[in-house]
C-alpha cells in the first residue's frame, strides 16, 4: 500500500493559480485563504511555489460549479462527488461542486481546505493512495484541525518534485522575476500582490459620466455593480487610469461629467476613464484646498464640493475656491467618525462616507447619519464588494 | 395512518448492485466496456475489481458487492478515478 503517481508532472517549479469562480457559502477572503493554505501543504515539502494571479491564464484554474460545467464530468449536488481535478498533462485545473455546503474551520458542512489540498495533489500529478489516513485517499476525511501532510503523501510529492530548498526564507511565495508572459503584468518589487477584496477598506470611491461606480484600494480598483465587483476585477489602477495607487481621493462632478483622481499635490481629470489633455495638474488650482486630502465629494443637497482632511472639511465653490469660514470641524456632520477614508454621492443622490471597512449614509434632510434598519455603519465589504 | 418509518439512524444509505457496477466503472476498477453478459472471465474481472475497491476502502475483502461495499459507495469522495494510468 502506498501513494500513486499518475504519470505526468509540471516541468517548472513556480506555478500560478487563479480563483475564477467563487462559492456563495463563504466570504471570498475565506475561500482565498483556504485555497492558499491548501497549496502551501505541498509547497512546504517541495521546491514548488504557488502565486495567485488576478487576470490572464494561470497554470491552475480553481472554480466552483454545479452540475455540468463544461468538462464532461457533471457534479452530482450535495454528497457523493465533492470535487475533482485534472492531472498536469490535462491542465491541472481543480473544480469544486457548489452543490455542497462549503465550510472552513468547522466540522459541519464540507471543509474546503482539506478537499482543496487533496485536489491540488491531483493537479500536481498524484493519484489516489490506498494508505489509510493519507491525504490522497479517495474518501472525504472531514475537517482536520492542525493538519500536517502524512508521510505517504510527502513521499509521493517528493518522488515527483524533489525536496524543498532548505534555505527557503518563508512559506510565503517568493517574489517573482518579471514574467515575459505578456498577459501577466510585473509585480511590484515587494512581490506582494494581494488586494484583499473583502477587507472592505477603501481609499476612494467615485462615479464616471457613463454611470459606472469605481472603488479604489491600494494599487487596485474595482468597477462595482449593484451586487459587487464586475467580473475581471480587481485591476491595477495604473494599468487603466495611469495613476500609481494608492490614491488619496476621487471626485465626480455630475454637472460637467468629469472625474478627478487626487494624489498628494496633484490631480488627474478624466472623462469616464480617459485622461483629459493637460493632466495631471497641481492641486493649487483648487484654491484654498489642502494637499493630501482624505476624501472629496459633491453633496447632493446643495451641489457644493467638499474636501475632507483629518477631522476638518473645506467647502469649495467651482470657479472660485474655498468659501470663507472654512475649514470647519468634521463633527458638523453629525454621526460620522472623526476620520474619513472616502466619500461620494451615489447615483441615488445620497451621500456615503467610508472609513475602516465600514460605511455611513448621510440623511440630507436631518443633517445627520441616516437611521435605518439595519443600522449604520454597515460593512463595506458585504454591501458594496459582494463579500 | 402513515406507515411507521424506521428512525433515520438505522437506515444505512446504500446503492443498488447495478449502481455499484457503474461506480466501479466510473472510478476505474472496471473498464467501461465491461459487458454484463457474464462469462467466467467477466465474473473474474468483477470479483477482482470489487476486491481492489474493498482494499482501497479498507473494508473486508470478499470480492462480493456485499452490504458494506455498497454502503461504502455512498460515502463522500473525490471524483477522480482511483485506478489511473
Amino acid at each position: 500500500r502506498r501513494y500513486a503517481i499518475q504519470g505526468s508532472r509540471w516541468r517548472k517549479h513556480d506555478l500560478t493559480y487563479r480563483i475564477s469562480a467563487y462559492t456563495q457559502d463563504l466570504p471570498a477572503f475565506e475561500v482565498e485563504s483556504a485555497v492558499e493554505k491548501a497549496f502551501q501543504v505541498w509547497a512546504k515539502h517541495t521546491p514548488l511555489t504557488f502565486t495567485r494571479i488576478y487576470w490572464g491564464r494561470p497554470d491552475l484554474d480553481v472554480k466552483f460549479s454545479v452540475g455540468e460545467h463544461g468538462d464532461g464530468n457533471p457534479f452530482d449536488g450535495a454528497g457523493g462527488e465533492l470535487a475533482h481535478a485534472f492531472f498536469p498533462q490535462y491542465g491541472g485545473d481543480a473544480h469544486f461542486d457548489d452543490g455542497e455546503t462549503w465550510t472552513v474551520r468547522t466540522p459541519g458542512g464540507t471543509d474546503l481546505f482539506i478537499v482543496a489540498a487533496h485536489e491540488f495533489g491531483h493537479s500536481l500529478g498524484l493519484g489516489h493512495s490506498d494508505v489509510r489516513g493519507s491525504l490522497m485517499a479517495p474518501f472525504y476525511q472531514g475537517y482536520t484541525p492542525a493538519f500536517t501532510l502524512p508521510p505517504d503523501d510527502v513521499e509521493g510529492i517528493q518522488n515527483l518534485y524533489g525536496v524543498a530548498d532548505i534555505d527557503r526564507p518563508s512559506p510565503h511565495p517568493r517574489p517573482r522575476p518579471p514574467s515575459n508572459d505578456v498577459d501577466v503584468p510585473d509585480y511590484d518589487a515587494r512581490g506582494t500582490v494581494d488586494p484583499t477584496t473583502c477587507s472592505g477598506h477603501l481609499d476612494a470611491i467615485t462615479r464616471t459620466k457613463n454611470g459606472s461606480t469605481y472603488a479604489f484600494a491600494g494599487e487596485f480598483f474595482w468597477r462595482l455593480n449593484d451586487i459587487g465587483p464586475d467580473p475581471g476585477y480587481p485591476m491595477r489602477i495604473h494599468d487603466i487610469w495611469g495613476v500609481v495607487g494608492p490614491i488619496d481621493a476621487a471626485l465626480f462632478w455630475p454637472s460637467t461629467g468629469k472625474t478627478y483622481l487626487i494624489k498628494g499635490e496633484r490631480y488627474w481629470r478624466f472623462t469616464n476613464a480617459v485622461l483629459d489633455e493637460g493632466y495631471p495638474a497641481s492641486m493649487e488650482r483648487f484654491r484654498g484646498v489642502p494637499t493630501n486630502v482624505d476624501a472629496a465629494f459633491e453633496w447632493g443637497r446643495n451641489g457644493k464640493t467638499y474636501f475632507i482632511k483629518g477631522n476638518q472639511y473645506w467647502r469649495y465653490s467651482k470657479g472660485w475656491g474655498v468659501d470663507d469660514g472654512y475649514p470647519q470641524p468634521l463633527s458638523v456632520w453629525t454621526g460620522l467618525p472623526d476620520r474619513i477614508d472616502a466619500a461620494f454621492q451615489w447615483k441615488n443622490g445620497k451621500t456615503y462616507f467610508f472609513q475602516g471597512g465600514r460605511y455611513w449614509r448621510f440623511d440630507d434632510d436631518n443633517l445627520r447619519v441616516a437611521e435605518s434598519d439595519p443600522q449604520y455603519p454597515r460593512s463595506t465589504a458585504e454591501w458594496w464588494l459582494g463579500c | 395512518m402513515p406507515t411507521p418509518v424506521p428512525p433515520l439512524s438505522t437506515v444505512k444509505p446504500t446503492v443498488s448492485p447495478q449502481q455499484g457496477l457503474k461506480y466501479l466503472q466510473k472510478f476505474g476498477y472496471l473498464s467501461t466496456g465491461t459487458s454484463q453478459a457474464g462469462g467466467l472471465q467477466a465474473q473474474g474481472n468483477l470479483n477482482k475489481a470489487i476486491r481492489q475497491f474493498q482494499r482501497f476502502a479498507h473494508i473486508n475483502i470478499t470480492g462480493e458487492l456485499d452490504e458494506a461495499t455498497l454502503e461504502m459507495m455512498t460515502k463522500e469522495r473525490c471524483g477522480v478515478p482511483d485506478i489511473v494510468g
